[in-house]
């Protein structure tokens, strides 16, 4: 198991905001 | 003398003269008309109010008003600028695709460096991005040419002696040879950043600019890579999405205000997802409403992005454990969710229950909930749900829940493994 990509984030809207010191979560088919 | 200017003391302005003491009216006179203008004459009103005057309390009180006055300015001009600020943040987006293509499983976005287009595999779990650059020591086979240096005039070194190659270490944890240069300051930062799995990649720090989607952004700190390998399939290089001051994020924190999002496609049917950068809520116009949980803070792990997991759910049981409320990592890199035992141990119970009437399967490298599918054409899986403080909730796409380590599918594997201990 190597870098592989998230699968377990698929499909969902991953927000970092590093200002206001928060990470948002969405439902999103991409 | 001729660069001075000589200020007669008993001439300044403010001596009152008897001209104006006398004066009776403080009106204004039209002094003439023009074709196109009007003339109106102007007094001082202090000196024309005609009463006695205490010129030293009208000074104190002349300097106060001068003082608000300037403050006033101050306040405005400062609500101007931070308006101005506010507009230059700007946002882009660039389409996220699957990395099959090229042979990795991870995820790639194009961009310019340099004018040239590269393929870059995003990763919120390490923070330098660098490209594959020529003349190359030991490069893995990539699609496309690799960048050069040579031909780019944008392209700058940076130098052992800048902050930003001391900044280098608190990101990678790895010094290069800088330090030993002996106070030979004018050589290249040399750089290193190894990865959990074993790949590396070293070369020298530079700038470039750079286009991520419509947005141009210039001194863009990269590592232009001389030595790499790993499981990059044909990629050009490594996008560092973390918070240590070379991150991507960090250096366009005034483009961006330090705000990226991501939606990770499927991978299996070639759809597009989007890297997003800045806070342009447009970008959410798909999405069911966003539930937010604070980043948790750790001065031992500034390059992490840590979150504090409070929950879980398996097909809408709630699971109880005491090592609930830890901070567990996110990475758009690791496909496997680590937890400790005993949240794990919970998941895997009660998973078995709700998913039983599977034949299983001998357990693969660190996954050991295995089953043996090969006889089954569709499966109900139960839902999976992750919650985070603040009941921001994560629900692992069903692509996510196993790992086909077979692709006949007679050995797929539940996607979560166990940490060796609970505090690890």
């Amino acid at each position: 198991v190597g870098i592989i990509g998230n699968y377990q984030q698929k499909n969902q809207r991953v927000i970092y905001d590093t200002t206001q010191e928060r990470l948002g979560i969405a439902g999103e088919n991409c | 003398v001729d660069q001075k200017k000589i200020l007669s003391v008993h001439n300044n302005i403010w001596s009152p003269k008897k001209s104006y003491e006398a004066s009776s009216s403080c009106f204004s006179r039209s002094l003439g008309k023009g074709r196109d203008s009007t003339a109106l004459e102007m007094k001082h009103r202090e000196l024309c109010s005609g009463k006695t005057i205490d010129w030293g309390k009208k000074m104190r009180r002349a300097l106060l008003l001068d003082n608000i006055r300037v403050q006033s300015l101050q306040l405005r001009i400062k609500a101007m600028t931070s308006r101005t600020t506010e507009q230059s943040v700007s946002e882009t987006q660039i389409p996220l695709t699957s990395g099959i293509k090229l042979e990795t499983l991870n995820y790639i976005v194009t961009v310019e460096l340099g004018g040239k287009n590269m393929s870059l595999i995003v990763d919120t779990g390490s923070d330098l991005t660098w490209v594959q650059c020529q003349p190359c020591r030991s490069c893995y086979n990539q699609q496309g040419p690799l960048y050069d240096p040579s031909v780019s005039s944008s392209y700058k070194t940076v130098f052992c002696n800048s902050s930003t190659c001391q900044d280098l270490v608190a990101a990678t944890g790895n010094s290069g040879p800088c330090g030993g240069n002996n106070g030979v300051v004018k050589t290249s930062c040399e750089y290193v950043v190894s990865y959990g799995d074993g790949s590396y990649t070293r070369g020298d720090l530079a700038s470039e600019s750079i286009k991520l989607g419509d947005t141009k952004l210039e001194n863009l700190v990269f590592g232009c890579g001389r030595n790499n390998k790993g499981l990059f399939g044909g990629a050009s290089g490594l996008m560092g999405l973390g918070r240590s001051s070379v991150s991507l994020v960090s250096q366009t924190l005034k483009t961006f205000n330090g705000v990226f999002s991501y939606c990770l496609p499927s991978l299996e049917d070639g759809a597009s997802g989007t890297l997003s950068f800045g806070n342009d809520s447009s970008v959410y116009k798909n999405s069911t409403s966003v539930s937010y949980t604070p980043l948790v803070q750790n001065p031992q792990l500034r390059s992490f992005y840590i979150l504090n997991l409070t929950g879980a759910s398996i097909g809408g049981v709630e699971l109880k454990s005491s090592s609930f409320g830890r901070g567990i990592l996110i990475d758009s890199g690791t496909v496997i969710t680590r937890l400790p035992p005993s949240i794990y141990k919970a998941v895997k119970t009660e998973f078995l229950k709700q998913f039983s009437g599977f034949p299983s399967a001998p357990g693969y490298s660190i996954l050991d909930t295995c089953f043996n599918l090969t006889s089954y054409e569709d499966i109900s899986i139960p839902t999976i749900k992750i919650i985070f403080e603040g009941n921001a909730e994560l629900e692992i796409d069903v692509t996510g829940v196993f790992y086909f380590v077979k692709p006949d599918a007679s050995l797929v594997c539940l996607a979560f493994a166990s940490l060796s201990y609970e505090n690890e």
